[in-house]
Formats: C-alpha cells, structure tokens, sequence
C-alpha cells in the first residue's frame, strides 16, 4: 500500500484540489484509494457537512469511533473519504500537536492496509507544522503544489527544507512531484514561473503535467467533491488528473 | 494604540497582501504603523533575507533580541515592519504553540506601545491555530479577506467562529470587517460570491472596497512589500487601501 501526501507551506495553492482530483483518478485507475483529510478546514466532502452533520471523520476516529464509522463510500466503488469530521474549536492547537508526531496517522494508515487500500492520499493544512508535520512522518511520499504565481515559488524552498528536515532524522520520505497548478499559459506569469522552476529546480522533482486555471475546480471545491464527481459527464479538464496519476505511479512505486 | 489582524482559516485568501498594503496605507494618512509578521511563511519583507539573512524578526526578538534590532524602517517614515525572522525548521510546532497563548505577542505590543506607534497591524499565518490564535488573543480588532471563490464563503463560518470563541472566554476582540479580496466582475463568480455574501452576511461586516485582481500584486508579493513601495509611481490600484484604510478607521477607533 502506498501513501501520498499533499504538501505546501504556502496557503491556497491547490492542495485540496490535487487531493481530491489525483485520488479520483488513481481510483478510476482501478486502485482501492482512500483520502484522508488533516486540515480542520475541512475542505474534502464539504457537501457532505450539511446533509450528514453527524458524519464521523479523523478527529471522532482519532477519540475511538470505529473505523467503519469514518470511511465512506462515494459513487466510484475504488474511493473511499476519511474527512476531517469535528475537531475541537476550543484546544484546536492541543489537537494538531497531537497528530504533529504523526503517530495517530501512523496507526490509522495501518488500519487502511489491513482493509485493503491500494493507496491512502493524505490532504494537509497550509504550513509545515501540526498536522502536515504529521503527514511528513506517517507517509512515504509528498506531492507539492506549485502555484503559478512569483510567491509561491519564493516560498516552496521552504516546504523542501521540512522534507529534507526529515530524511535528515533518518526518515524514507520521498518527494514524488512538484506540479504546476493554476497554470494560464496564455498570461506571462505562468511563462515566467515555469521557466523559473524548470530552470531553478532539480528537473527529475518537476513533471510534465500542470493543472490549468478553469473554472470548474471553483464548483468542485466547493463542494468537497473532485471534478470527475461534479457532474454526470467529467469536464475534459477532468483527463489532466489521468496523465499525472499515470506520471505519479511510476514515482511512488504503484505501476 | 490600535491592533489590527488579518486573519482567515483558508489559505492564499489575501492576508498577507492585505496586511502589507493596509499598512502602508494607514501610515500614509500619518499613522505611525508597524507591520508584524507572525507566519513562518515570512512573506512579509521577503526580499529583505536574501540581501540582510541576519536580520533579526518575532523569532529572534521572542529569543531575546531587542525590539530595536528587530524593527526595520521602511522608505516610508511612518511605516515599519517586523519580519517573522528566523524560526526552527525542527521545533517549528513548539515555537506555534507559544505564540498561541498570545502571551508573547501582548508583550510584543506593549513595547510598541511605549515606542509611540499608533497601529500594530499582524499578518497571521493560514488557520486558525498556533500564531493565528496567539494574535486573536493579543490583538483587539480583526479584519478577514474574503476571496470571491465559493470555497472561502464555505470556509469563513469557521473563521467567524474562532472570533467567536474568543468574545465566549470574556474578550472584547472584534471583526472590524470582511473585505472581499480579488474580485474580478468580468467573471460571474466573483458576481455569485458578492451576492452571497451581502445577502448572507451581517451587512454592517462588510465593508464596500473590494481589493480587484491586479498582476501588480504578484510581483509586490514576491518581494514582501505594498504596491505602494513597489515603483517610484504606486501603480492605479494602491488608492483601493486608501479608501479601505479609511473605512477601517472609524471601525478600530482610529477616525
Ligand atoms: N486549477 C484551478 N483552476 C481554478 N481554480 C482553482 C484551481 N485549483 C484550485 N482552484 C481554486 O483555488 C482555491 C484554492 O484551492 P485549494 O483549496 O485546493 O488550495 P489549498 O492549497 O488546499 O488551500 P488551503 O491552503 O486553504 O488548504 C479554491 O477556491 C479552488 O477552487
Ligand atoms: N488582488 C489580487 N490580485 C492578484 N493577485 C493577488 C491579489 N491578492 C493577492 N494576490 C496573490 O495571491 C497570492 C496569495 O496572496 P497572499 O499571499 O496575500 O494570501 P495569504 O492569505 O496571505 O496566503 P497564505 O494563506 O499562504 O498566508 C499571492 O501570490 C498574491 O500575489
Ligand atoms: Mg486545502
Ligand atoms: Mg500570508
């Protein structure tokens, strides 16, 4: 079983977005997929939020709700969500110190495996610290979004540093990918932050395939749900998520 | 002495450059203002570390350092800035969790206080966690960017809350507004997420300057500074923070 986490220092860069769209087309793939989601944002299964307000997700598993409890089933039989249910407001920062040692996803992702997940994708909160942290040191392999804007390329090192910080206390993790997100070739500035990166950037981190700006993500995200889900027919924006599972399987040992 | 923070759960929404051109902004009408960044992020005078990587910021200043060596003058008298300095990369969670008792951060302000500043405006990090809950506790007035994408409209309740929370446990900390961030009313989203929101929202939280979509800010962002620092001539848009700055004045006790 693999384990892939979206990863960014920088804030709204698309990390939701890839998680959820990356983890539809890997199941699409015919790969039993879970996505787990750490961010008290709780941006994955929005939709689900109103209707099943009582839905359990990481944080009622996290106080001893049954596994089962959490997972659920969406209309593709190879995806299952863990959303990130109902932290606490009052101790919030005690609740993402908890999961920053990664021990609680640790053992959750081991539960998954013994259930038979192919694949678990781990969506994470902006930063470095608390839950990402956690993320860092339970999974095996990251996935960076790269924003198609100057900043979040002036930011990215520092995401890199928390992944290296890492191997560096003798941990496996493995950047599988850097991908160009809300990319719009027709505008100068993505030109200029994907020369910056081919350019700048280690080659082998960066992959062919970008997320291009359209405005389809914007219902989707709104709803939690990915993009291939949104609608009877998938928008064709829907086919760049294949190419990149296709990109990302070879990289994290899944082809 | 006035304290603002800009302050939202979801990410790339638009604080760090609020924060940036509100400071300017309000300095520019004669408010001695300084800018702290508490986002380890350290967008805000990110050209600043590669020419002065010794520069002493909030980590530095939290470590010791006096508060002399850590206030940077900008070319504008009025203004200064802390940057967030250095934090460790190992022991990023620790060094969150202090700041969120807020404790350092009244002490931060209570010195600036006594150095004459009219304003203390803190740009928070994504979240409403670590650094963000210790400037929810230390400051007294909040401003939260609200970006016209469905998502941050489903996200703000959480925002809103956390607010909320705090005014529960006896604080007088108050929401000065939401401003609505990137707005571009060519697109029928940005129309959708107006609408919804002034007909949702209390309106007396909402201000009538909205920051448009401008490429001038990608370029500001990339070097940590306002529009207004950016070129010998601030570019048309910079005048949008006046009149922001303006609104706000009268809502934080400044007018
Ligand atoms: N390719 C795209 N085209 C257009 N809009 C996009 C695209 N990708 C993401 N978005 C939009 O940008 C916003 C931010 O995306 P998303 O929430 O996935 O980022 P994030 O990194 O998870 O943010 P956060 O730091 O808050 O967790 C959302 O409103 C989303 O709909
Ligand atoms: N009005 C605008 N027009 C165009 N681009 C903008 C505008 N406001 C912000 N941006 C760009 O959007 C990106 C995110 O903005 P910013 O960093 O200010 O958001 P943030 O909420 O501070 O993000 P984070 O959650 O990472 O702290 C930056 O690249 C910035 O240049
Ligand atoms: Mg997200
Ligand atoms: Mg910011």
């Amino acid at each position: 079983m693999r384990t892939l986490a979206t990863v960014s220092q920088k804030g709204g860069v698309g990390k939701t977005t890839l998680a959820l769209n990356l983890a539809f087309a890997f199941a699409k793939r015919g790969l039993r997929t879970v996505l787990v989601d750490t961010d008290p944002q709780g941006a994955v299964g929005l939709s689900l939020a109103g209707k099943k307000s009582r839905q359990a997700g990481l944080a009622e598993w996290l106080a001893g709700t049954p596994l089962s409890d959490a997972l659920i089933q969406t209309k593709l039989p190879e995806l299952a969500l863990i959303t990130v249910g109902t932290p606490p407001i009052d101790g919030l920062q005690r609740w993402l110190d908890d999961l920053s040692t990664g021990e609680a996803l640790t053992r959750l992702i081991a539960q998954l495996r013994e259930r038979g997940f192919d694949l678990v994708m781990v969506d994470t909160p902006a930063g470095v610290g608390g839950a990402t942290q956690g993320a860092l040191r339970a999974c095996a392999d990251v996935v960076v979004p790269l924003q198609s804007e100057p900043l979040a390329l002036r930011t990215l090192p520092q995401t890199l540093r928390a992944i290296n910080a890492m191997r560096e206390q003798g941990s496996d993790l493995r950047l599988a990918a850097i991908v160009l997100t809300m990319t719009r070739f027709r505008e100068q500035t993505t030109f200029a932050v994907t020369q910056e990166a081919w350019g700048t950037l280690p080659t082998e981190l960066l992959v062919d395939t970008h997320i291009p700006r359209d405005e389809v993500f914007l219902e989707a995200s709104a709803k939690g749900v990915p993009v291939g889900l949104l609608r009877r027919r998938p928008p064709p924006v829907a086919g760049v998520f294949d190419n990149l599972a296709a990109e990302l399987e070879a990289r994290i040992g899944l082809a």
